[in-house]
Order: C-alpha cells, then sequence, then structure tokens
C-alpha cells in the first residue's frame, strides 16, 4: 500500500 | 486494506445489491426516498473526481460500480418504476444538507481546490445523505424488511469504518479528522434504526415504529 492518504478510502 | 474496511466496503455493496434486487424483483421502488439516492450519486461524483488521475485496482473499481449502480438506481427510480414512486411521502428538505456540506466543505477544507473543497463536501453529505430515507420511514410508521435490510448494511458500511479509523491510526499513525467526525455523525444518524432493527427486525418482526 502506498503512503496512507485520505483518498485511499471509498 | 484491513479487515474492517474490506468488511465496511462489501457491507456497502450488499447495500446496492439488496436495493436494485427489491426494486427489480418486485418492480417497485416503493418505500425508497428518491431524495436520498439523489444525494448518495451526488457524493459519489463528486468524491471520485479522482478517478480521472489515479487508479488503483481495487478502489477505482468500487468507485466506478458505486457511481454506476447509484446512477441505475436513479433511472430505475425516474424511467420504469416512476409511477411507485410516491413524491408526497418523500418531503424531507434536502436542500439544507446541500446547503450545510456546501458551508462546511468551503470553509475547512484540506485544501481550497476544486477537487479537495468537493471531496469534503462529499463527505459531509454523504454524513447526512440517509436522512431522508429514514425521515420517509419514521413517515409511514413502517418499512418492508427488505428495505430494513438496506438501510442496515448502508449504516454497518460507515460503522464498520470505524474500527478501521482505529485500526489505521494504531498501525500507521495516520488519520483523517474530518472522514471520523463525519462518519461517527452518520453512525449516530442510524444508531435509532439499529436499535429498532435489532429489537424487531432480527426476531422476525415487522420494522413498526413504536
Amino acid at each position: 500500500e502506498a503512503k496512507p492518504s485520505r483518498h485511499d478510502e471509498l | 486494506m484491513n479487515i474492517f474496511r474490506l468488511a465496511g466496503d462489501l457491507f456497502h455493496l450488499i447495500s446496492i445489491f439488496i436495493l436494485i434486487h427489491k426494486m427489480t424483483t418486485s418492480k417497485s421502488c416503493s418505500g425508497i426516498s428518491f431524495k436520498s439516492q439523489a444525494l448518495y450519486l451526488l457524493v459519489y461524483v463528486t468524491r471520485y473526481l479522482d478517478l480521472f488521475w489515479t487508479f488503483a485496482l481495487y478502489n477505482s473499481t468500487m468507485k466506478i460500480i458505486f457511481i454506476g449502480s447509484s446512477a441505475y438506481v436513479l433511472h430505475l427510480m425516474t424511467g420504469p418504476f416512476k409511477p411507485t414512486h410516491d413524491p408526497n411521502i418523500d418531503t424531507f428538505k434536502v436542500r439544507y444538507l446541500i446547503g450545510g456540506a456546501a458551508i462546511l466543505a468551503l470553509l475547512f477544507p484540506y485544501k481550497w481546490t476544486p477537487a479537495e473543497v468537493l471531496w469534503t463536501f462529499s463527505i459531509w453529505l454523504e454524513s447526512v445523505a440517509i436522512l431522508p430515507q429514514l425521515f420517509m420511514v419514521q413517515r409511514t410508521g413502517a418499512a418492508e424488511t427488505i428495505t430494513t435490510h438496506y438501510i442496515f448494511a448502508l449504516g454497518a458500511y460507515r460503522a464498520l469504518y470505524i474500527p478501521n479509523w482505529i485500526y489505521r491510526y494504531l498501525t500507521s499513525t495516520f488519520w483523517d479528522p474530518l472522514s471520523i467526525i463525519a462518519g461517527v455523525i452518520q453512525t449516530v444518524l442510524y444508531s435509532d434504526f439499529f436499535y429498532i432493527y435489532y429489537t424487531k427486525v432480527l426476531q422476525g418482526r415487522k420494522f413498526e415504529l413504536p
């Protein structure tokens, strides 16, 4: 998984 | 990815499946709030704009499914099953929800760019998008069992995101205060419904408000 981001959630 | 988020997303998929299944088998959208469904499409379209510039197999696929199925539900409600929709009981004033979400998004986005403001708008709007549906159930005082399963699955999706956020904070100290506040509000809005669902529907009784 790449750098945690709020855009990786649905 | 973690088990809570995966389970949450699966509940979201299940809720969509239940909704479309209910409508196509009964050839009716009675009991379903058109306004809530329209708000959800607005939520997905404004949140998933990044489909145009990022790709990740899981996320992108799900985003397309959510936008597509939401548009399909609206198509069913405005086309084939329109006669079964009663606008007279779907009277929640959504302009306040859209207005409130827009104000919050303009005041407190992470960045003042169109995409970020729209993302923030979608987060706030999603937290209250179920209200027209809950209002409709409250007005009629009862709901078909299948409709209650739909609302439950949709609520379980965001509720499961809460342990996901705790897990993400603990494992990578990542947290997103906006999503968490809005997600908790969203779950709280469902709590009354969850309670009645547990005490009535799961015991095989009809969903009727006390």
